[in-house]
């Protein structure tokens, strides 16, 4: 299948998600 | 461990590649350094399956270089235990990169995002990786399944040289676990 790349900015922005608990 | 029920990502968050867990583990007092006292004092953190679980597990975690005495955070991919005798490390080796205290922190995360991203394109090589806190200096340290597979291992060293920033004298050395197993030392 596709592989699920991720570059360090983006998770960063993740960090402050309100999905993120 | 494995009977646990893999992490699913919620509704809404990024899925990863891979479904990772996290441990730490304290080196006891004593002398004692054989596998079965290394597997008893590794304790199971949490397991994630998205980004958003990473963050709330990882958010939750003293920072490596706020930890004393001699202990580790392995981060490796669900159903590898970071153990050298596992079925997916016993033919595999690790970088290691030992850093001066104080950048102990920032490096482990540049390198668990890179590795959670899938930043090192190596395929299914990647096992996982730790920090060891010890008293002079904090060590990272990355596992992959292949040892002899120089073109991967290569290709890891040029990742976690670019990812890390480090001086261009940073030592990096290579050690397969076999040659670990030998001489029952880890670094």
């Amino acid at each position: 299948g596709t592989k699920i790349f991720y570059e360090r900015n983006f998770l960063m922005q993740c960090r402050n998600s309100p999905l993120t608990r | 461990f494995k009977l646990r029920p893999s992490p699913r990502p919620g509704p809404g968050e990024h899925p990863l590649q891979f479904n990772y867990a996290i441990w730490f583990s304290r080196k006891s007092q004593g002398k004692t350094s054989s596998s079965a006292s290394y597997d008893q004092n590794l304790k199971l953190v949490g397991t994630f399956a998205s980004v958003e679980q990473f963050w709330g597990i990882y958010s939750h975690l003293v920072r490596p270089s706020d930890l004393s005495g001699h202990c580790d955070y392995h981060l490796f991919k669900e159903g590898i235990r970071p153990m050298w005798e596992d079925s997916a490390n016993n033919k595999g080796g690790k970088w290691i990169v030992r850093l001066k205290k104080g950048l102990g922190s920032r490096c482990w995360e540049n390198l668990i995002l890179a590795m959670l991203g899938e930043q090192f394109m190596v395929g299914e090589e990647i096992c996982g990786a730790v920090i060891s806190i010890r008293y002079q200096e904090d060590i990272l340290a990355l596992w992959n399944r292949t040892a002899c597979d120089q073109v991967t291992t290569s290709r890891i060293r040029d990742t976690l040289k670019r990812i890390l920033n480090l001086p261009p004298n940073t030592i990096m050395e290579y050690k397969t676990h076999n040659d670990s197993i030998k001489d029952n030392s880890s670094f």
